[in-house]
């Protein structure tokens, strides 16, 4: 007699799901580097070393981010700034980055 | 522009919020 065994996959190494090792920036989507997607990375990257007081334009940003379409900028933007990372200044197209200080 | 000093005040405690 043959026990009919279809391969169980069983995947045992979901290792990464680890608990609170560093910050819990828990809550979903594909969690990449710090928390951030590429794109918003990018787009902190260039807040960040912007020194203008008035911070980076929308139109800036999307000069210098080409292979972003402005949509996503303004997503990311919009994430960034309610994460506390970035915070308009002069009006809403304009942003500066809190962790430059 | 006191407006943004504002804003960034309320950024940097969002920013410390999460961050703990």
């Amino acid at each position: 007699r043959k026990s009919i065994m279809t391969s169980s996959k069983m995947p045992q190494s979901l290792g990464s799901f680890g608990m609170g090792d560093m910050a819990s920036y828990g809550c979903g989507s594909s969690v990449p580097v710090n928390g951030l997607t590429a794109h918003q990375s990018q787009v902190l990257n260039l807040i960040k070393s912007c020194s203008d007081p008035e911070g980076l334009s929308l139109k800036e940003l999307k000069s210098q981010l080409h292979n972003i379409n402005i949509i996503t900028i303004k997503q990311a933007v919009e994430f960034l700034s309610s994460e506390g990372h970035i915070y308009s200044t002069v009006d809403d197209d304009h942003y500066k980055s809190t962790d430059a200080e | 522009l006191e407006r943004i000093r504002r804003n960034k005040e309320a950024a940097l405690q969002r920013l410390a919020s999460r961050s703990v």
